[in-house]
């Protein structure tokens, strides 16, 4: 049977707790403490304590709401549930924050510096191939400015 | 205390991807 | 004693568990208070309707309190075995459970030394661009000159191309076969010449 989730722990740890509180807190102790009033009117004691009984429970249910509420509780504890579901397969403690900012944001920012390493490598690659076809060019147009001399100085020199 | 714990808890959550942003924000102006 | 910050479980949930459960154990214990005063003013507005009764206010309130002290000392209790449990179990965060913001942490795990050898590798492959850069446009600056460099070359080795094709046109196919012909042909009609002056010479 799978794990109950941290709400369902949470609600019945809660209703345990006021369940063992009410149990304490018995009509017997009630009406053992409030003897001279219990002596007198009985029934009138029976009801004012069902009536504190129901006031109190209700009361801390309503309180338990609201700090579910407003802390959003019910969907931290499922997010929280999940993560803890997804974690399952590992043993060995995750890494905590070390109380060094400088160095716990350093593995935040390595993912856009490798990202950058690449594109850089990239087009440093991209960059050399194009020079290389533009230095083939120069060479070229080199050789055949040496050409054109040549075949120049040639005719020059046929004149003379 | 327990404001502090808050504070530095969420300052933790949350200025990574600031710094992130502010980083790599500042990388592409001197690529520029 | 040392105190846990539960920090982690802080990130989580944007609160301590502990304060958490302060809140809650301040409001119940408020709650009961007031519980316990409402019993009581009840208790005492119900004897108001019974005046031949020997009950005092001060008895009502020393029953309230004997009623009270029970109660706190096992809320007390309870509350602390309830508060135990959902620190354990609910408001916190495994040691085996990293948060998913924190995912880099364990996917990129850089040492202070890893990071700056990323950062020097990246400052010298910025500078290989812009000296491949740099190059790049040297390159294409000497290339667009070596148009202009071959432009004027082809236009005097078309010079001359001209020029011979204008000796051609007025019959001289070789003009150095040409002009060698006519400096012998030259050179035979001042022969001729001289050998006419002496023939001439002899005659008179």
């Amino acid at each position: 049977p799978a794990a109950p989730s941290r709400a369902q722990v949470f609600a019945t740890v809660v209703d345990t707790f006021l369940e063992k509180l009410v149990a304490a807190g018995s009509y017997q102790r009630f009406a053992s403490c409030y003897r001279c009033f219990y002596k007198l009117q009985p029934e009138m004691t029976r009801g004012i304590y069902d009536q504190f009984v129901s006031q109190l429970q209700a009361s801390i249910k309503e309180e338990i709401q609201e700090v579910k509420d407003e802390g959003n509780l019910e969907v931290l504890f499922n997010s929280l549930d999940k993560i803890a579901e997804e974690a399952q397969s590992r043993e060995e403690p995750a890494w905590r924050p070390s109380g060094i900012p400088e160095e716990d944001v350093r593995s935040a920012v390595v993912p856009y510096l490798l990202k950058h390493r690449s594109y850089l490598r990239k087009v440093l690659k991209e960059k050399e191939e194009e020079n290389g076809k533009v230095a083939e060019s120069v060479l070229a147009g080199r050789e055949r400015i040496a050409e054109l001399q040549q075949l120049i100085q040639a005719r020059k020199r046929a004149w003379q | 205390f327990d404001e502090l714990i808050v504070e530095t808890a969420t300052k933790r959550k949350q200025w990574p991807k600031k710094i992130l942003m502010h980083a790599i924000q500042t990388m592409k102006a001197e690529q520029e | 004693m040392s105190v846990n910050p539960m920090a982690y479980e802080a990130q989580f949930f944007g609160f301590t568990p502990q304060t958490c459960m302060l809140r809650v154990y301040i409001a119940f214990q408020d709650y009961l208070f007031e519980m316990m005063l409402v019993v009581e003013s009840v208790i005492l507005k119900k004897l108001v309707g019974f005046p031949d009764c020997k009950i005092s206010p001060f008895q009502i309130r020393k029953s309230t309190e004997k009623f009270l002290l029970f109660m706190k000392d096992h809320f007390d209790k309870l509350f602390s075995k309830m508060e135990e449990v959902l620190l354990q179990l609910v408001l916190n965060i495994p040691e085996n459970v990293l948060l998913p913001e924190d995912k880099v942490q364990e996917q990129y795990p850089y040492s202070k030394e890893q990071f700056q050898a990323l950062q020097d590798e990246i400052r010298q492959l910025q500078q290989q661009y812009k000296a491949e850069a740099s190059a790049g446009q040297a390159l294409r600056a000497e290339l667009e000159e070596q148009k202009a460099v071959q432009a004027e070359l082809e236009k005097i080795l078309q010079w001359f191309d001209g020029l011979e094709n204008i000796c051609r046109e007025h019959g001289t196919g070789n003009f150095k076969e040409s002009f060698a012909f006519l400096t012998q042909n030259s050179k035979k009609l001042q022969d001729v010449l001289k050998e006419v002056e002496e023939k001439s010479k002899k005659i008179k």
